[in-house]
């Protein structure tokens, strides 16, 4: 990226020019373009005295200490030296102009100077030859030249070393977190270099579980001893939490191979000799296995499913009269979710039937049970009145039952317990008199 | 009671007997808090008793069985027409008491019906009267401690007035007969209600319930010849009794 503090392109002239430039002058100027930039110095004019090697004034062009150039005269001059119509080019993004004139100057011509435009050129980098010191070339395999800079790249299965320069073979590892995925060793299925050292984490969402499915072109080198093949050298290493390590070698293939865990680390190692071409699998993933719930007695458990996986939820409902109980306590709702260790958050509760308390009592009156156990649903009280004194309001003895919601309820759905009426004017003597 | 009998317990469980003062009266239950009596046997001297003066008793035949249970009233009714400041006017001489506790009805203690409304007591109709007051014991009057009874036939209205007219020949302060009022009663005399039973109840009775068809008065002495017991017709009060029994 271009300095903003260096310009692009600019313009120097010899002092008042395009008047002739004064005698005994010593002046400099340091022309600056960004880096990764050249300077190309156009003279759109130059008349200055001319004599063999400039002797007595002259302009001179230095990259550093490189002396680029020493001019002076006209175009068609016979002595001095003109830079005449080609542009000087520096090396690097910087460019000394001295320009010095002597205390005499001819009088028969009055020379004006010189009037010069200079611009920064990019560099082309990747097209500068390899360095001779062996540090090799700027970029190991490609080479992008861009504004002022450049950048190097590699090609497909190599990835750019922190030198930003060369490139080395990559092994495609890191974490893996999808719900699957294809992994493979560095080059498979071809011959990787030596010296393989790389790591792949499948790490996925607790609650599922990753299973990994080996394709059949499986090699990695073993070596084959009285016991079986061991994996001496070459090796990949699988890791479990909470189980052993697996070090799998060899020419056949694990297959599938299912971790039940949710989190597996691959370990792939080479030493600097062999000749293994590696492997590749599939790996998915599936939620983790609820256990199928029990029945509720007097109720419902929804929905039913033949399996119950991770974040499944379960409903329990009671039948009518019937309340849900936890703990000895009563609940409004239930609902258990099948959590990541593959339980249920909340084992199932249980349905007690529900009872209408003691039915109110009623005064000059009782009331008795017809049917049922303890107010439970669906029992039957009647409420009668204490006779021949009161009477029940209606005429007729009233009977209530327990319904679901917890009410004693008539049959004409009356909450409210009966009325008893004192009944007038009936003694339960009367007089008699026999004699006439 | 003249000329009656002793009421067997429990055969006029809605009988109560009031002690206001040293003067004794009657009354009758008609709801679990409300007594009904006669307005002249809560007022004295022109003016309505306090109820902490009116003791109330109920559930016996006999006075001193009685006594044992006394009820308290927590306010008095008395209605807004009767003014009888000289003793000569009893013309709405009807009250109602309020008791502090509810009563639990039993054989011994139970409400009398009201009339129904616009009810009318036919002459000849014998009804029954009851009460604790004067009775009459070997040719004198004495102060009963049974409950007696007797029963009494309805008298015509105009029979009535002419018997309390020909008295006021010989009697200045012969209180007037209204229509308020109605009369029972034999002219032979002999059968009465009498002093100390006013307030209790003149009972009718239909379709085998008792109502409370009048209220023991008032009277020219008791029990004579050619007089009557003079009772309030309780069948124009329902109005009243039906609203101060809501409001209250």
């Amino acid at each position: 990226v271009p300095d903003p503090d260096s310009p692009m392109f600019g313009e120097v002239q010899s002092p008042q020019y395009p008047q002739p430039y004064p005698p005994n002058l010593q002046q400099q100027w340091e022309l600056r373009v960004p880096e990764g930039f050249q300077i190309r110095l156009t003279f759109t004019h130059l008349d200055i005295e001319a004599a063999a090697g400039c002797y007595y004034d002259s302009l001179t062009v230095l990259h550093k200490e490189k002396l680029l150039g020493k001019f002076c005269g006209t175009e068609n001059s016979a002595d001095g030296h003109h830079p005449g119509n080609h542009p000087i080019l520096s090396p690097g993004n910087t460019l000394m102009l001295i320009f010095q004139t002597d205390d005499d100057n001819p009088e028969r011509h009055q020379n004006l100077g010189f009037s010069a435009q200079y611009q920064a050129i990019d560099v082309d980098e990747c097209s500068a030859p390899e360095p001779l010191d062996g540090s090799g070339p700027l970029c190991s395999q490609i080479c992008l030249n861009t504004l002022g800079s450049y950048l190097c790249a590699c090609h497909h299965g190599y990835e750019l070393r922190s030198d930003q320069r060369t490139c080395v073979l990559s092994c495609g590892g890191g974490i893996f977190d999808e719900p699957e995925g294809h992994l493979f060793s560095p080059g498979y299925p071809m011959i990787p270099p030596h010296a393989v050292s790389c790591q792949y984490i499948i790490s996925v969402e607790p609650g599922f579980t990753v299973s990994l499915n080996f394709s059949d072109n499986f090699h990695i080198e073993s070596v084959d001893t009285e016991d079986g093949l061991i994996c001496l050298h070459h090796w990949l290493l699988v890791t479990i939490p909470d189980r052993e390590p697996i070090k799998l070698c060899g020419g056949s293939s694990p297959g599938l191979m299912e971790t039940n865990s949710s989190t597996v680390k691959l370990d792939y190692h080479t030493d600097d000799k062999g000749q293994s071409r590696g492997w590749s699998l599939d790996y998915r993933t599936q939620r983790v296995q609820c256990p199928v719930p029990g029945r509720v007695a007097n109720g419902r458990v929804t929905p039913v499913l033949t399996e119950y996986f991770y974040r499944d939820y379960l409903h329990v409902r009671c039948d009518q009269g019937y309340k849900l109980m936890m703990e000895g306590e009563e609940i409004q709702s239930f609902f258990t979710m099948c959590v990541s260790s593959g339980r249920w958050h909340l084992s199932l509760p249980e349905c007690h039937i529900i009872d209408c308390g003691e039915p109110e009592p009623l005064l000059n009156g009782a009331v008795t049970v017809l049917s049922g156990f303890q107010n439970q649903y669906r029992s039957v009280v009647q409420y009668h009145c204490n006779q021949p004194f009161y009477s029940p309001l209606g005429g007729v003895n009233v009977t209530f039952r327990c319904d679901a919601d917890r009410q004693w309820r008539s049959t004409h759905d009356v909450i409210s317990s009966p009325t008893c009426l004192p009944v007038c004017g009936q003694p339960t003597k009367l007089i008699s008199g026999y004699q006439r | 009671i003249i000329g009656g009998s002793n009421a067997p317990h429990k055969t006029i469980p809605w009988q109560v007997m009031l002690s206001v003062g040293s003067g004794r009266g009657g009354g009758m239950v008609i709801a679990d808090r409300w007594i009904l009596t006669a307005a002249h046997v809560l007022v004295a001297n022109g003016a309505t008793v306090p109820p902490e003066d009116v003791r109330i008793y109920m559930g016996h035949n006999d006075v001193k069985t009685l006594k044992d249970t006394p009820v308290n009233a927590s306010s008095l009714y008395i209605h807004p027409g009767y003014k009888n400041p000289d003793l000569l006017n009893y013309n709405n001489d009807i009250a109602l008491m309020k008791l502090d506790q509810p009563i639990t009805f039993d054989s011994s203690v139970m409400p009398l019906c009201l009339p129904a409304e616009g009810a009318t007591y036919d002459t000849g109709v014998m009804g029954l009267v009851s009460g604790f007051g004067i009775t009459i014991n070997r040719g004198r009057e004495v102060l009963t401690n049974r409950l007696k009874y007797v029963q009494l036939p309805v008298v015509d209205q105009e029979t009535c007035s002419s018997s309390l007219s020909s008295i006021r020949r010989t009697r200045s302060d012969v209180p007037n007969l209204t229509e308020n009022m109605f009369c029972a009663g034999v002219p032979e005399g002999s059968k009465d209600s009498c002093q100390g039973d006013s307030g209790s109840a003149f009972t009718l009775r239909e379709n085998g319930r008792f109502y409370a068809a009048g209220i023991v008065s008032w009277g020219i002495e008791c029990g004579k010849r050619g007089t009557y017991g003079v009772y309030t017709r309780v069948s124009n009060y329902l109005p009243w009794i039906n609203n101060t029994i809501q409001n209250n």
